[in-house]
């Protein structure tokens, strides 16, 4: 029933941000204690939650454990029943502050154990990147979602993000699952479509159900999709990928 | 007459390569000799370009110059009067390459001089991160051409962007320009067109005149909109573009 997801695509702006914060609130609205880590230097899904940059953030808690734990930086968003644990620019240099640990991939799962009791579901926000951010969260995570934007240059780096999660699956995590999501989907372009239906064609039970189409109130500045449009297409897509991942036995 | 454009912003998705191909597309189709520089890990541009994956790109050109010079890795692409200076996964580890180097946000305009010659505009396609590489072509570009989409999480980071680009005009270029692009405008949403207003009042003639609309034609696998659709819409945004950069003297 507890699940860990990380929403994984190197590509930008395929819709990982607004994934893991509606998701999130999804499954949140279904009675489910939901934590976000934002693992991006951006902190767009900490901007999301409504929080500003703050002093103390995910950087500290993976740089410097001992100094600054996780439960010290976890606070409530505005999305009901969310908590976040807040990204920040220095996320950027966490490649170069943990060079010469060991094990190095493993310090976000280590830092999570302590609040697993708390949450139903944990969701870890990506950026653009295949770094040491996303290899944690890899390691940590018992899924790996990731978006597809229906256009041809996301199908660019599919492969790319793949090869990341099996890395992983050998090396770090035999218990990943993957799944893939399509995500702002336009049915009312032919190339779309056709994406959409390679894409399935091509794996099978590994592509989520749930489709999410494109829709301009996913445009928003904070909150989620369920507070400012709760009767909109967008939320009933989200809502039906909540419910996709927990029935989903794993 | 001779410019080099530095194609730049760290939120993911927002028309970068889509605007340093079709403009450079575009440049080359009003007579110019065009150089796509493509400095992204996840290569797009060259992709966009028609090259798959090659063995020496601008990363060995950055790191090991002796060993590299541009010239040897200078391609035509499929694109008439386009040639393209691949880029490669192996840019994900340009920061650590150059850990040590001293006064590295020179490296890519000391490796632009010899060819500086033979084009009449170099364009640089960054990827989604504010690194060594964008701050690289920040030090070589005349201007920072920044694409904005019409979207609340756009705005998010337009002030880190500005931030890096007056940084660079303060420490490593001081006759940098820059010119905001709105890009991927749906003029049937409102808050769209809000933001729109917003972008011009805030920040004047430093916006581009052109904008260039949302159109499923962009959405392209090989090659420029130039070719695939050269009486759309979206081919005229970026003729327009191309314009607008030719006519503005600096
Ligand atoms: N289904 C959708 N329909 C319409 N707009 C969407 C949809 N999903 C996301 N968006 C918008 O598209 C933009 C990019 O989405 P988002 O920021 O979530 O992508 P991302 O993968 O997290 O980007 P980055 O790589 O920069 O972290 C945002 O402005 C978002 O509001
Ligand atoms: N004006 C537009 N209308 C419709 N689609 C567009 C437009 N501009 C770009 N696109 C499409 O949107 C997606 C993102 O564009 P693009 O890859 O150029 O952005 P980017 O900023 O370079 O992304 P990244 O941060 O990953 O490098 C691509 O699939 C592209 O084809
Ligand atoms: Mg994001
Ligand atoms: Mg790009």
């Amino acid at each position: 029933k507890f699940m860990i997801i990380s929403v994984i695509n190197q590509k930008g702006g395929v819709g990982k941000t607004t994934t893991a914060v509606n998701l999130g609130a999804a499954l949140a609205e279904k009675g489910q204690r939901v934590l976000i880590v934002d693992l991006d230097a951006q902190h767009n899904a900490s901007s999301l939650c409504g929080t500003r940059e703050t002093t103390a953030s995910m950087f500290d808690v993976l740089v410097d454990p001992e100094e600054q734990p996780l439960e010290g930086i976890v606070r409530p968003s505005l999305i009901d029943n969310v908590d976040l644990a807040p990204g920040h620019r220095a996320l950027a240099g966490l490649e170069s502050a943990l060079l010469n640990v060991v094990g190095r991939e493993m310090l976000l799962r280590e830092a999570l154990d302590p609040v697993r009791e708390r949450y139903q579901a944990i969701l870890i926000d990506n950026g653009p990147t295949l770094g040491i951010g996303p290899a944690m969260s890899l390691c940590a995570a018992d899924m790996a979602l990731v978006p597809l934007q229906c256009e041809h240059l996301a199908l660019d780096g599919l492969a790319q993000v793949l090869q990341t999660i099996s890395t992983a699956q050998r090396r770090t995590n035999a218990q990943l699952q993957k799944r893939i999501l399509l995500t702002m989907l336009d049915r009312r372009i032919n190339s779309a479509k056709d994406i959409v239906t390679a894409v399935q064609g091509r794996f099978g039970r590994e592509v989520c159900q749930t489709i999410i189409s494109r829709s301009s109130k996913l445009d928003i500045g904070v909150g989620s999709v369920l507070q400012h449009a709760p009767t909109s297409n967008a939320a009933e897509d989200y809502r039906a990928l909540a419910q996709e991942m927990i029935g989903n036995p794993h």
